[in-house]
């Protein structure tokens, strides 16, 4: 009021409810808009309590409070983080098929709006080995693969040996593997493990812990189609 | 940067937080539990004008020169964010994935008049 031609300077006068609301509306609208969603996702299914957990705490050490909130990040790194390009840390657990002790399939889910470009800049599978025998620990080869459309036409992205002592959580790079995948517009990742050695072990642990579950993280870069720089 | 309250009609700074339980959205997002949206308002007087930052620049040296010149009827002084802070946001996305965002510029620390 009384600066006429300041279109920044508030709203007309609205009753108390009324502005409310419209401040409510105009919230919503924001954050969607600002996380390149249409709608809000619908939450059919929620992930388990403890699978959400164990995830979070591997990624964020010291970082997850009690409750299950994580602390967010202090000023300094969040200054940080505006200084470079807006991104995104995601977390997919995986749909498992096991039907072979010692082969087994992953496929993970992403959603990626229609024109928006990905660039993946780190890519880490997690699986959790758990040693079902007497034995103190054992020597295993761990392969984990990009499934093609046949059988004989898979990518090896990743492969590891290690020793399994009762259970312990194993990382694997496949940076490279799920880049492809989003350059190809897929919206699923397949992978095959296959383990030698694992014949004791329970491997992919979500066949009888939830908070087992295998997951892949990414962090993600929006690359913009065509974007262009000032100087 | 003034706080708004009852009394001040000057340039001011309004908190409002909107909590996602009470609009039905925390069974996507996971943290924080709510949104600051603070926004800016009131009136920008003349002499107020100036946002901080920006006394020894350029704009502010065109701004004296208009002002010394009676040029300062065409100049509309505006109350607006002159500092803000990213929002850091963990949710869930429509295939059930967890992801972490830090959204700039979300939230409005301060106010001041242009």
């Amino acid at each position: 009021p009384g600066d006429a031609g300041c279109l920044t300077c508030g709203m007309p006068a609205l009753e108390k409810g009324t502005e409310e609301q419209l401040l409510i509306e105009i919230a919503k609208l924001q954050i969607l808009s600002k996380l390149h969603l249409k709608e809000r996702p619908n939450i059919t299914h929620p992930v388990p309590r403890a699978v959400l957990l164990t995830a979070l705490r591997k990624l964020h050490a010291g970082r997850v409070r009690q409750d299950g909130t994580l602390e967010l990040n202090s000023n300094l790194e969040r200054q940080n983080a505006r200084a470079k390009d807006q991104g995104y840390e995601i977390v997919s657990f995986a749909d498992t098929d096991h039907r072979d002790a010692a082969k087994s399939g992953l496929t993970f889910q992403f959603s990626k709006e229609r024109g928006m470009n990905f660039q993946i800049l780190q890519s880490t599978l997690w699986l959790y080995f758990k040693s079902s025998s007497e034995a103190p620990k054992e020597r295993v080869t761990a392969k984990v693969f990009l499934a093609g459309p046949h059988q004989s036409n898979r990518t090896l992205l990743s492969q590891k040996q290690f020793d399994v002592k009762w259970g312990s959580w194993q990382t694997f790079p496949i940076t490279r593997g799920v880049q492809n995948i989003f350059d190809r517009g897929d919206k699923q990742v397949k992978l095959v493990l296959e383990c030698e050695g694992c014949q004791d072990l329970a491997v992919l642990g979500s066949l009888g812990n939830a908070s087992h579950q295998p997951f892949l993280v990414a962090q993600v870069r929006v690359r913009e189609e065509h974007s262009i720089h000032k100087r | 940067s003034l706080d708004c309250d009852t009394n001040i009609s000057l340039c001011c700074k309004k908190d409002i937080y909107v909590s996602f339980r009470d609009i039905g959205w925390q069974d996507w997002i996971i943290a924080p539990d709510g949104y600051h949206m603070n926004y800016c308002m009131g009136l920008c007087r003349e002499h107020f004008a100036g946002a901080p930052g920006i006394a020894a620049s350029f704009h502010a040296a065109v701004f004296n020169q208009l002002k010394a010149n009676g040029i300062h009827s065409a100049v509309s002084s505006c109350c607006v964010p002159t500092q803000r802070r990213p929002l850091s946001m963990l949710y869930f996305d429509a295939s059930h994935n967890i992801v972490k965002t830090d959204i700039p510029d979300m939230i409005v620390e301060a106010c001041g008049c242009t």
